[in-house]
């Protein structure tokens, strides 16, 4: 982005924009950037490149306080349920973790709880094998939950692990879908206590401030305990993270940033900051 | 509702005979928030408002309406001709069989929609052949053999085939052979800046030659809209967008934003995930709901 040789109008104006593209959103850019005005009055800020640096900082701490990776306790069974709205890349994002955390010496078994898109269990089933883990599935159109109920049985008859449950798509004003997620959360929770362990809602980069409402309905619908962000290698920024760190508190863990096995990377304030400036 | 504000922000100001430059000034300021919570691109924001001004200032205040349902008029107006005018219909042209790409961002909703069209078509009269070129999403073609077989079309398949281009050339040489009027070519989902996978899509286009490229964008794409539809328009050209997941509650701002930037219709909207939750675009509607 172009340089301003001062602080001016013209300055201001340029952070506007570049907040705003990089879907900060309007009225959370108008508070950051009357939050540097204020600064800029009070003779705190003396240059230009000190005004980038405070707002590069200002945002870096808001994801700071949420950065969380993910810390999954050992010899138990730790169940974590994968939700989100279509399309933005929750079975994909299953393969990659269970890869990963096979990798971290995990035990990792996969669960294809999408019982209604198309071929959304052979999708599953190419994963678990790309990633060699087991797969729990059933017939088509089965009970999701009843798929989950299984799962958890057979992980409890078997060795301490994660089990990770591939969820189908759905919006988060649907309101017999979100009562399909409840349900599964209370028959896992009487199956085995304390589960789900973690909600990972998967949010696509790409999507604009209709992400801060989904993130917000899941989270009061059944609850959300980690964030993971796809599609991070194209050119949309992400930047709704910043008002979702800001306005709902829940922990960044990962993004995703491809789609490839391991293309995907640790949630880092600092690189994230870097990237939506670049 | 922005009405309501538009109101309070008239009410404030002393009753005038006509809209001005002074109480125009706080209106816009609140309609230019609105379209960009909306995800509106920030560029296309900044000229519709300009363009909102000129056409706002100076007209005479009606009785009959508040100077806020006013505004909103003249901006819920412009958006809808800024967004119509064009027909949805699906240009067939004189190719036998008319090749339909389908094309977008990962996960915008392109192999759903591809079946979508195809039951569309056929209720047309038309018989309808599919085709998946997606030989690298784990179960794509499995995905769209499932959802074509629903409506009973016709369905290429690649066996062994892994080059989409061949894929393709196969498919279109295949429905000719049997009589199929319309092939709708479902594409992998691939990021503009991804000049390998563009090429692909350039190579397809040059072998089939379609008669419609439709760009398949989400209802609830934010900034980067323009980013995407941009490229993918200069690089392969599109004849339209198909916006899909309508049946959210993302504002769709993306749409004045295709619409500005590349200039071509969206034809149709996805509103659900059965076969059947394919419409015609209202640009009325959008507009409504653009604006919230
Ligand atoms: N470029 C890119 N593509 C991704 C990424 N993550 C997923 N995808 C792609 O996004 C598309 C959708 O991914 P899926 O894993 O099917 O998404 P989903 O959320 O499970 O979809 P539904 O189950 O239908 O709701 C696929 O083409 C993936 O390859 C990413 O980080 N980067
Ligand atoms: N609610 C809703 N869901 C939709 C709509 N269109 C597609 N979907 C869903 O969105 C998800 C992605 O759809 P796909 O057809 O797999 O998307 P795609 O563009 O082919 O994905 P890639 O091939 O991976 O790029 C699936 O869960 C679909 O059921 C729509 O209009 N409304
Ligand atoms: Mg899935
Ligand atoms: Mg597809």
């Amino acid at each position: 982005i172009l340089g301003s040789k001062e602080i001016d109008r013209a300055l201001f104006e340029e952070l506007e924009e570049a907040l705003i593209v990089a879907d900060v959103g309007p009225a959370f850019t108008g508070e950051l950037i009357e939050s540097l005005k204020e600064k800029v009055r009070r003779k705190e800020l003396g240059s230009p490149e000190i005004l980038r640096k405070v707002l590069r900082e200002t945002m870096r701490e808001i994801l700071l306080k949420n950065e969380a990776p993910l810390k999954i306790p050992p010899d138990q069974i730790y169940t974590i349920m994968v939700v989100g709205v279509n399309g933005t890349g929750k079975t994909t994002t299953i393969g990659k973790l269970a890869h990963q955390l096979k990798g971290e010496g995990h035990e990792v078994m996969l669960v294809a709880a999408d019982t209604f898109r198309a071929a959304a269990v052979e999708q599953l089933e190419a994963w678990a094998k790309r990633a060699e883990v087991p797969l729990i599935r059933q017939a088509p159109n089965a009970d999701p939950a009843a798929v989950v109920y299984d799962a958890l049985r057979s992980a409890k008859a078997g060795r301490p692990g994660v089990v990770i449950i591939d969820t189908a798509g759905r919006l988060h004003t649907k309101v017999n879908l979100m009562e399909e997620l409840k349900k599964m959360r209370r028959i896992m929770g009487r199956e085995l206590p304390g589960a789900p362990h973690e909600v990972l809602l998967v949010l696509d980069a790409t999507t604009g401030q209709n992400a801060v409402v989904q993130a917000r309905m899941f989270r009061d619908e059944i609850g959300v305990t980690g964030l993971i962000l796809t599609k991070l290698d194209g050119t949309a920024k992400g930047g709704v993270v910043v008002r979702i760190a800001r306005e709902l508190n829940i922990p960044l863990r990962y993004i995703g940033v491809g789609e490839q096995v391991d293309d995907l990377r640790p949630f880092r304030a600092g690189e994230f900051v870097e990237a939506l400036f670049a | 509702s922005l009405t309501d504000k538009l109101d309070g922000i008239f009410r404030k100001l002393k009753g005038r005979g006509s809209l001005d430059e002074e109480n125009i000034q706080s209106a816009l300021k609140e309609i230019r928030m609105a379209l960009l919570e909306a995800d509106v691109n920030f560029r296309v924001v900044r000229d519709f408002i300009e363009d909102i001004r000129k056409r706002a200032v100076g007209q005479e205040v009606f009785d009959s309406i508040t100077p806020g349902q006013q505004v909103v008029k003249i901006v819920h107006d412009r958006l809808t001709e800024l967004m119509g005018g064009v027909s949805s219909r699906l240009k067939f042209g004189s190719r036998f069989p008319a090749p339909i790409m389908l094309v977008g961002l990962q996960g915008c909703g392109k192999t759903t929609t591809a079946v979508k069209l195809a039951r569309l078509v056929a209720a047309q009269g038309k018989r309808v052949y599919l085709v998946s070129a997606d030989v690298y999403r784990p179960a794509a073609m499995e995905q769209l053999k499932v959802l074509g077989g629903k409506i009973g079309a016709g369905i290429f398949a690649a066996a062994g085939l892994q080059d989409p281009i061949e894929i393709c050339v196969q498919a279109v040489e295949e429905a000719r052979r049997n009589g199929y009027e319309v092939i709708v070519v479902d594409t992998a989902g691939r990021l503009a800046i991804d000049a390998q996978m563009m090429d692909e899509l350039k190579r397809i286009k040059a072998q089939i030659n379609p008669s419609e490229i439709l760009f398949v964008a989400d209802a609830m794409t934010g900034q980067d809209a323009v980013n995407v539809a941009g490229r993918f328009d200069e690089q392969l050209g599109i004849d339209g967008v198909i916006m899909t997941k309508m049946d959210g509650d993302a504002r769709g701002g993306a749409a004045l934003s295709l619409k500005a930037v590349i200039g071509k219709p969206i034809k149709f909207v996805g509103v659900g995930e059965k076969i059947e939750a394919l419409e015609v675009f209202h640009p009325e509607r959008m507009a409504s709901r653009i604006l919230g």
